[in-house]
């Protein structure tokens, strides 16, 4: 553990709990997708099944347990609890484009021929792309509130702070997985646009709007 | 190295 490993981690923290303040605290989830957080539950889910097979530590095991239950909370907050506020009509995009691709890739490039090793490889490639169904509502509504921004800064730097981390650990550790760091830099990759706008605008104390 | 099933990372 370094200091970007942790400090990625909690930026993730951080994400999570600004998005479930925001939607707790405003009774509200307008303007997230609830698409995106069915594919991130997909993700913690099918990746953190070695909570099973294997022990880390208890930081290991906490931070697991706290992604997985975090998640289902959203989804429940989003779909059930507070879904006359869900706005469904700008959460349009298809599930199935990013969640098939990335299962047969995960099939085909993977460390492992077993099924917990697949699903590791689907999840890493599944969360790369997760963040698409908020990118694209964003886009098509032209805005965000400020403290969906927030949420989504904290959320790009968990994998950019991995990226420094993955960079480190190489040097230092001789350690590298080309499958995370391929698919960390892709997951980072989209989110460049929006890191523009997050410092351009909103750490200038403008609301994200998108030119029309 | 870590073995395939052995992540520490999350």
């Amino acid at each position: 553990m370094n200091v970007f490993r942790l400090s990625g981690d909690v930026s993730h923290l951080l994400a999570i709990l600004i998005l479930l303040m925001k939607i707790w605290k405003t009774r509200s989830c307008a303007g997230i997708s609830g698409k995106s957080q069915i594919l991130f539950a997909l993700v913690y889910t099918t990746r953190y099944l070695d909570l099973f097979t294997s022990f880390i530590s208890p930081y290991n095991t906490a931070m697991k347990v706290f992604f997985i239950a975090s998640s289902y909370a959203t989804i429940y907050l989003i779909y059930l609890k507070f879904k006359a506020t869900y706005d469904r009509n700008h959460d349009t995009f298809r599930m199935e484009f990013l969640v098939l691709p990335v299962l047969v890739l995960a099939f085909v490039v993977n460390h492992d021929f077993t099924p917990l090793e697949i699903l590791w490889t689907f999840s890493i490639y599944l969360e790369s792309v997760a963040i698409l169904p908020q990118l694209f509502m964003v886009s098509k509504t032209g805005q965000a509130e400020t403290i969906t921004s927030h949420y989504l800064f904290a959320l790009g730097m968990y994998r950019a702070l991995y990226i420094v981390n993955w960079v480190y650990r190489y040097y230092f550790e001789g350690f590298y997985d080309l499958i995370a760091i391929i698919a960390g830099v892709v997951q980072t990759v989209l989110y460049c646009d929006f890191f523009y706008l997050y410092v351009t605008k909103v750490l200038k104390g403008k609301q994200l709007t998108l030119p029309a | 190295e870590l073995e395939p099933l052995d992540k520490d990372e999350l």
